[in-house]
């Protein structure tokens, strides 16, 4: 969006071939340059050194809809148990995730165990396991093909009994159609919920910034079935920008609390608008 | 999907009885909604739409008693001209091993589609494959491909995480010419298009071991993005062929249209899921279809 264009119709041409290839949305992108036009009419705007500002604005309104911006925090207890559980589609980086999110908390002073959910795949619990090792974390894990809800009741116990302020819970990755998964799931988190006063503190839905406009489904189906109260958006270190997180946070009111910006345990950052909007450009 | 989308215009059109350039224009906009909601990329549905404006302003549509269906008639046929012929054939080398590998970012699904691919080599093709564990980078990466290999009852070739991929991929050459395995399959570490040193080590994988094929696996679900990693990983590698995994899903797919107008390579494999016998030939019409909606 480079200054002193003019304000026409080759430069909302422009806006929207750009936001378009950052994954917000058709739909979306159409409604804010309605809005725009609108905009530069009320405002007589005639340059696009004006046009930066008021776009920003509007992209970072669409995300925070009519709430005031408040970058949303892990809202754990201050004492006694905090339970997160973390669910996503495969792939998309939620052990690597709970690995960074355990050393950060352990970093703030914080006791944290991590229960081996995902008793599915091949190298699933060994892979926790390095990084349980790699944030100086103990992990909870049965058996490889045992039952998940039974591992993250197995996690809560060890947590209660060794002091732990944090349990973060990995699941397998399963596609939002898969019913008799997403079942299964459900189950997980009504384990988490019975043992586990106001439990899980957290349902983080990863959310890979590559994906298109299939997250709005993930986040609407994974929500139905645990009731997300976060989004994780990794491998932002990339040349996606996870557009699809506008749309996410003005429609269903999850918001963003973590991005993922590499393959490295720090790599871990917590979620700015701002920055955020600004990178939908870079 | 598009059928949904043109319903209004359609419906106008049987009103007034005959079509007009107006409405033709009015078609090819759902048409192009339609494309960028199902993720197909922004400039291909650009060029796309120009392809099809021709034929949408024709007498085909002009002059037909249902202009509507014609319209959806011309998408599905130039979608499916794009999208090219079925084309799952693997490479067979003059003298074996023929080396196949696997490259693409993180969490596509490389490592369980070396699996399916390994599979697929035995049971249809009556081969002998050896799978070469090239991640040294991801926490247990070797375990995952190791424990696939122990499911398959399938050789892995690995020398740990303190070797390089470069010496890994070609001392399981070595190893399956001794060992008479004639298809050699590299489970390679994801990495970003964009990593340059990655990329490197990717190319320098390749002129050491010179591989029959170079699958680019590619997530179903992939955005607007997908168009750049298919490019950067074709202009540097020259990839033979794509896998798109994650298709049992219910994401509509346009990365595979965008792929494909990019690379012009052909997509040869769809993973229909996680276990190791869930790996379908790629048809194009079917994609062509979901993509439409
Ligand atoms: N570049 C980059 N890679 C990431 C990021 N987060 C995770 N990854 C990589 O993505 C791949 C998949 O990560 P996992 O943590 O195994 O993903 P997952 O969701 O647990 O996968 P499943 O359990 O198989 O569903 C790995 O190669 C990770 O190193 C990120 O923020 N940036
Ligand atoms: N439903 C479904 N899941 C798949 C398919 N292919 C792979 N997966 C899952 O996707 C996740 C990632 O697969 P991996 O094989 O570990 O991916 P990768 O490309 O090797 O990942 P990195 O090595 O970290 O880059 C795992 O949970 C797989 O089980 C598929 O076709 N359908
Ligand atoms: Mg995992
Ligand atoms: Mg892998």
């Amino acid at each position: 969006v480079a200054r002193y264009r003019k304000v026409d119709e080759d430069f909302f041409e422009d806006l929207e071939e750009i936001l378009i290839s950052a994954d917000v949305g058709v739909t979306a992108v159409m409604d804010l340059i309605d809005d725009l036009k609108m905009e530069v009419k009320r405002r007589n705007i005639k340059d696009s050194g004006e046009m930066k500002e008021v776009i920003s604005e509007k992209l970072v309104d669409i995300y925070y809809g009519d709430k005031d911006e408040e970058p949303e925090k892990l809202q754990l207890h201050e004492d006694g148990l905090s339970v997160i559980l973390f669910v996503g589609v495969n792939g998309v980086g939620k052990t690597t995730t709970i690995g960074k999110m355990a050393h950060q908390l352990k970093q703030e002073g914080k006791k944290v165990i991590l229960a081996a959910g995902d008793t599915f795949r091949a190298g699933a619990i060994e892979q926790l396991e390095v990084w349980g090792e790699r944030a100086g974390v103990d992990v909870i894990k049965h058996n490889a093909g045992s039952d998940p809800a039974a591992v993250v009741f197995d996690g809560i116990q060890a947590a209660r009994s060794r002091g732990a302020d944090v349990l973060l819970c990995d699941t397998a990755g399963r596609l939002q159609n898969k019913v008799n998964l997403m079942n299964e799931l459900a189950k997980v988190k009504k384990v988490i919920s019975r043992e586990v006063p106001n439990g899980p503190q957290e349902v983080l839905l990863v959310l890979d910034a590559t994906t298109g406009q299939n997250a709005m489904s993930q986040a609407k189906t994974f929500s139905e079935a645990t009731d997300v109260s976060g989004i994780v958006l990794t491998k932002l270190d990339g040349t996606a920008k996870g557009g699809i997180v506008l749309a996410i946070r003005n429609e269903l009111q999850i918001p963003v609390k973590y991005v993922g910006l590499g393959e490295k345990v720090t790599d871990l950052q917590a979620f700015d608008a701002h920055a955020f909007v600004y990178g939908l450009f870079a | 999907g598009l059928a949904e989308r043109l319903q209004g215009t359609i419906q106008r059109i049987k009103g007034k009885g005959k079509v007009t350039e107006q409405d033709v224009k009015e078609m090819t906009r759902e048409v192009r909604l339609a494309l960028l909601e199902a993720d197909v990329n922004f400039k291909v549905v650009k060029d796309f739409v120009k392809r099809i404006k021709e034929r949408a302003v024709g007498q085909e549509v002009m002059e037909s008693l249902t202009p509507g269906q014609q319209v959806i008639k011309v998408v599905k046929d130039e979608l499916t001209e794009l999208m090219g012929g079925e084309q799952s054939k693997i490479a067979v080398a003059d003298r074996p091993p023929t080396v196949i590998m696997m490259v693409g970012l993180q969490g596509a699904g490389k490592t369980t589609t070396t699996g399916k691919l390994a599979n697929l080599l035995r049971k249809k093709y009556n081969r002998n494959p050896l799978l070469v564990a090239a991640d040294v980078y991801r926490p247990a990466a070797i375990n995952q491909l190791e424990t696939l290999g122990k499911q398959l009852n399938m050789p892995v070739f690995s020398l740990g995480t303190e070797a390089n991929p470069v010496d890994i991929a070609n001392q399981a050459i070595e190893q399956a010419k001794a060992e008479h395995q004639d298809y050699v399959i590299i489970d390679t570490a994801g990495r970003l298009h964009v990593d340059n040193d990655l990329m490197d080590e990717l190319e320098q994988i390749k002129s050491n071991v010179n591989p029959d094929e170079i699958f680019l696996v590619v997530d179903a679900m992939t955005g607007q993005d997908a168009v750049n990693v298919a490019e950067s990983f074709n202009e540097q590698l020259d990839v033979t062929g794509v896998v798109l995994t994650k298709l049992d899903g219910d994401t509509r797919g346009g990365a595979a249209l965008s792929i494909k107008a990019v690379t012009d390579k052909p997509i040869k494999f769809a993973g229909m899921g996680e276990k190791l016998d869930e790996l379908e030939a790629f048809h194009p019409e079917r994609m062509a279809s979901r993509i439409l909606g």
